[in-house]
C-alpha cells in the first residue's frame, strides 16, 4: 500500500513540468526515505535525479519499496487537472498496475480521482559517486534561465568559465558571438540575488544549450540554482526544493576532437 | 569540431 499526501500539489505539477521534456518514461521509486526518480534522456547525455523526502509530505505511507513506471507526459497531463492550491494524494495498492492521483481543492468541497496505468520500464540506473567539484556557482535561477535562453538565439553551445571574479557564459553562431559575465556579488541584504562562487580551480567547459534550456524548466521550483563543474566530470545543476529535497540535472560536456 | 560525451563514459551502470 502506498499513500502520499502532499499539501502543496502545485509543487508536484512543477516537478513534472521540469522533467517531461527531458525524459519520456521513468520509474518512480518509493521507499521510507522518500519519492525519487533517476532517469536519462534517450541519448544518454543528460540525467535527471529527483528526491522528495518523506518528511515533506503531510502523510507518507510506503509499506515496502516499490518502483512504478510512468509516462511523464501523461502524468503531467493528469496533474495539470489539479489546481495549484490543491492537495494531491498519490495512491497505489500492492501489485496494482495503476496509480491514483486524488486532488482536493483548498475548501475540500471538490474531490477528483484520476487513475493512470503504470508501465514496465527497463531502467538503467547509474551509480553517481559523490564528488568534490572544482568550481561551484550559486546564482539566481531566473537569471541563469534568461542567460541560457538568450544565448541559444545566437549559438548551439555555451562555454562556461568560472574564475574567482565571476562566471562567464560565451557562445558563437553564424551571426556572431555573445559573452555574458556575472560577477561575484558581495551584497548581504538580498541573498537570493547573489552570485556566489566557491572555486578550488578555474574550470572551462562547453555544453549543449538545448539541454540547459530544458533544465531551466525547473526554475519555478527554486530562487537559486547551483552549478557544479569539474574538468573531468559531467556538470550538475541543482534546484533545491524547500523542505522537500531537490531536482538535479547531470550533463556530459562537449569536448574537442 | 566538438564531440558530445555520453554520461556512460563517466558513470557506471548500477
Amino acid at each position: 500500500m502506498l499513500e502520499l499526501r502532499l499539501l502543496q500539489g502545485g509543487l508536484l505539477k512543477k516537478v513534472l513540468e521540469a522533467m517531461k521534456d527531458l525524459v519520456n518514461d521513468a520509474n518512480f521509486d518509493c521507499s521510507p526515505t522518500g519519492f525519487s526518480l533517476q532517469a536519462m534522456d534517450s541519448s544518454h547525455v543528460a540525467l535527471v535525479s529527483l528526491l522528495l523526502r518523506s518528511e515533506g509530505f503531510e502523510h507518507y505511507r510506503c509499506d515496502r519499496n516499490v518502483s512504478m513506471g510512468m509516462n511523464l507526459n501523461n502524468m503531467a497531463k493528469m496533474l495539470r487537472c489539479a489546481g495549484n492550491d490543491d492537495i494531491v494524494t498519490l495512491k497505489a495498492d500492492d501489485g496494482s498496475d495503476c496509480i491514483t492521483f486524488m486532488f482536493e481543492n483548498p475548501s475540500q468541497d471538490k474531490i477528483a480521482d484520476f487513475e493512470m496505468k503504470l508501465m514496465d520500464i527497463d531502467s538503467e540506473h547509474l551509480g553517481i559517486p559523490d564528488a568534490e567539484y572544482q568550481s561551484i556557482v550559486r546564482m539566481p535561477a531566473a537569471e541563469f534561465a534568461r542567460i541560457c535562453r538568450d544565448l541559444s538565439t545566437i549559438g548551439d553551445t555555451v562555454l562556461i568559465s568560472v574564475s574567482k571574479e565571476g562566471v562567464q557564459f560565451s557562445t558563437r553562431g553564424d551571426m556572431g558571438t555573445a559573452n555574458i559575465v556575472c560577477r561575484r556579488t558581495t551584497t548581504v541584504d538580498k541573498p537570493e540575488e547573489d552570485v556566489i562562487i566557491e572555486m578550488e580551480e578555474p574550470v572551462s567547459l562547453t555544453f549543449a544549450l538545448r539541454y540547459l534550456n530544458s533544465f531551466t524548466k525547473a526554475t519555478p521550483l527554486a530562487t537559486q540554482v547551483t552549478i557544479s563543474m569539474s574538468s573531468d566530470l559531467p556538470m550538475v545543476i541543482e534546484y533545491r526544493i524547500e523542505g522537500m529535497g531537490y531536482i538535479r540535472y547531470y550533463l556530459a560536456p562537449k569536448i574537442d576532437e | 569540431m566538438q564531440r558530445q560525451k555520453s554520461l556512460l563514459s563517466f558513470f557506471q551502470k548500477s
